[in-house]
């Protein structure tokens, strides 16, 4: 029973009684609120609303016995269709196939490289993980301690040069006959010129099949503003929403969905090198929805 | 940029959205939305800033009486190790003789990166390579440190989420054999608040302060564009001061929480 799931929207709104023209407001403010304190972005979240209200007008719904029940069902639908309702797959067509992740400090690129490399050693694929993280103290030992415990070599020419390092991996990938390449990469900030430049310019040098934007599910309204430009720099294939075992509404999937228009492909579900799961709309939205 | 104008439906609206995307979180910004509407009167951001520093009080120093244990504490990846380095030298620059202790003993290569930044700091550390027990390390990190009559000894510890008992109870346990074993070390907690991150810093918060007591915390990636307005709601809520603020990834990125300052970066 959809009602029961969704208590907190469903006692906001039955308050409202039968949805009509003057309480339309009323009820699509509640819908903001719970959204809001979800962690979507706010204008995401109105333009969420708005698109929600045209579909709800366009179903008759607004004229139905029980308005509130219904309404809830069109958001939740929606909600599962905006997160993205079919299931992505990793191009792995490459020869190489090269995978680059990208992201802010901290969002769990590193330990998500090593998941990555874990999940397709599974499935009997030969994977090479590149250390083109220079900066962070004790970046390449922590991908190399990852490597040695998946049982996955690691390349890396220690603190030398990013751009080289990744071309120089996927050269000797080449000719080992490797078949997925990960370059885990520093964490940067979407306004550091000079970092977004040097993965622009991985990207332009590798031509990788697959470029993951790494995302802490935890993050709030900035989501946006970071995602978008990540976009912007580089053509994403793909988001990873990692932490997902914390208790987050993780609300920054609608945004990250919403202005980079790539599906979200795995989640991030423990710290551990088995936690990685393919992502699941459905799930995501009955957690947003609380 | 809000102009500086009476209140309007449009100005009360633009005041909404500035503040929400700041990660005030919707309670926060109706009890000032609630304060405007009231004292409708000409200049009203200036009622805002008023009332935002009033609720972040005065600056709070730590006070470190030697000697002094100070555990860094936070979800994964929110800057502890980084923040424990930048703190370390904060309190070198200050005279006091710094000890770190390297308590994270299982994310990989966590004791690596805590000795790169020992070895920048010319501090020493304490760590044990094949210890898995976070509470051995610090007890012999304690014990070296009342050895050398160290001023300060600061623990970085791993990164957590409060979703997991053991990892709550781990802290507990921490917290427990300094109070036991060396009851003449005054404790401080810090912890790390990561600005990207939503409404789920309060709860975080929250459920560690269940199992430690904290005495403040570090705003970290200030440098970037969130802009962690969740302080507010940890100082009304949890009354939880932000004492430091992160804005980098390098041992001087670390500045003093200066309220005034951060409303008018908030208020722009
Ligand atoms: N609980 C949990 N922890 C995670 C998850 N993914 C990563 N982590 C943890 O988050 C922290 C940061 O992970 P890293 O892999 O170092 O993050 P990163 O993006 O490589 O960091 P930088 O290279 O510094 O930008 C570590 O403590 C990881 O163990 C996850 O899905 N769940
Ligand atoms: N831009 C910026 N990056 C920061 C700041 N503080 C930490 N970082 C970066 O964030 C990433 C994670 O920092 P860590 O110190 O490893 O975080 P942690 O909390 O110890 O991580 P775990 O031990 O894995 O839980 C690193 O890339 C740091 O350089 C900050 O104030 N600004
Ligand atoms: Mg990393
Ligand atoms: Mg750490």
């Amino acid at each position: 029973q959809i009602t029961d799931r969704f208590d907190t929207i469903f006692r906001r709104l039955r308050g409202l009684g039968k949805i009509t023209d003057t309480n339309i407001q009323e009820t699509s403010r509640e819908i903001r609120r719970v959204l809001l304190e979800a962690d979507v972005n706010l204008q995401v979240a109105r333009d969420f609303i708005t698109h929600v209200k045209v579909k709800a007008e366009g179903t008759k719904v607004l004229k139905s016995i029980k308005p509130g029940e219904q309404f809830i069902k069109i958001i939740y639908e929606e909600l599962i269709h905006v997160l993205g309702d079919e299931t992505a797959e990793i191009d792995l067509n490459g020869k190489p196939s090269v995978i680059l992740m990208a992201g802010l400090q901290g969002s769990g690129k590193t330990t998500t490289c090593a998941k990555l490399a874990k999940m397709f050693t599974n499935q009997n694929k030969k994977v090479l993980m590149v250390a083109a993280d220079v900066y962070r103290p004790a970046a390449i030992e922590q991908l190399q301690s990852l490597g040695r415990q998946i049982d996955v070599p690691v390349y890396d020419e220690g603190l030398g040069d990013p751009v080289a390092i990744c071309v120089n991996a996927v050269a000797k990938a080449k000719s080992e006959k490797v078949d997925i390449v990960i370059l885990d990469t520093a964490g940067r900030l979407h306004i550091d010129g000079e970092m977004m430049n040097e993965i622009q310019h991985i990207w332009d040098e590798v031509k990788p099949n697959e470029i993951l934007f790494v995302a802490d599910s935890m993050t709030g309204q900035d989501a946006v503003t970071s995602a978008k430009a990540f976009s912007e720099a580089l053509p994403l294939t793909g988001t990873i929403l990692t932490k997902l075992d914390g208790d987050a509404r993780g609300g920054a999937a609608v945004s990250i969905r919403q202005v980079t228009g790539t599906p979200i492909k795995f989640a991030g579900v423990s710290e551990k090198m088995d936690g990685l799961e393919p992502f699941n709309p459905k799930q995501m939205a009955d957690r947003i929805l609380g | 940029q809000i102009v500086k104008e009476k209140v309007s439906l449009q100005s009360l609206e633009q005041l909404e959205e500035t503040l929400l995307a700041s990660d005030l979180g919707l309670s926060t910004v109706d009890d000032i939305l609630d304060i405007v509407k009231k004292h409708s009167k000409e200049n009203f951001i200036n009622e805002v800033a008023d009332y935002m520093q009033q609720s972040l009080g005065h600056e709070k120093e730590l006070e470190i009486k030697s000697p002094s244990v100070m555990l860094v504490v936070g979800v994964n990846g929110t800057g502890k190790t980084t923040t424990v380095a930048k703190l370390a030298k904060y309190y070198k620059d200050q005279g006091k003789s710094v000890l770190l202790v390297a308590a994270d003993t299982y994310r990989a290569a966590a004791i690596a990166q805590l000795h790169q930044w020992s070895k920048r700091l010319n501090v020493r550390m304490v760590c044990n390579e094949k210890s898995q027990d976070p509470t051995s390390v610090l007890f012999d990190g304690l014990k070296s440190a009342k050895s050398e009559n160290i001023d300060l000894v600061i623990v970085d510890t791993a990164g957590r989420l409060h979703t997991y008992k053991n990892l709550m109870n781990e802290l507990e346990k921490m917290v427990r054999v300094i109070r036991d074993r060396f009851p003449e070390f005054n404790l401080c907690s810090i912890m790390t608040i990561d600005a990207n991150l939503g409404q789920n810093s309060l709860h975080q918060v929250r459920e560690f302060a269940k199992s430690v007591h904290l005495d403040g915390a570090v705003l970290t990636k200030m440098d970037g564009t969130a802009r962690g307005g969740i302080v507010f709601a940890l100082k009304n809520e949890l009354d939880l001061p932000v004492l430091f603020i992160g804005i980098g990834e390098e041992l001087n990125d670390l500045n003093e929480f200066a309220a005034d300052e951060y409303i008018n970066s908030l208020l722009g």
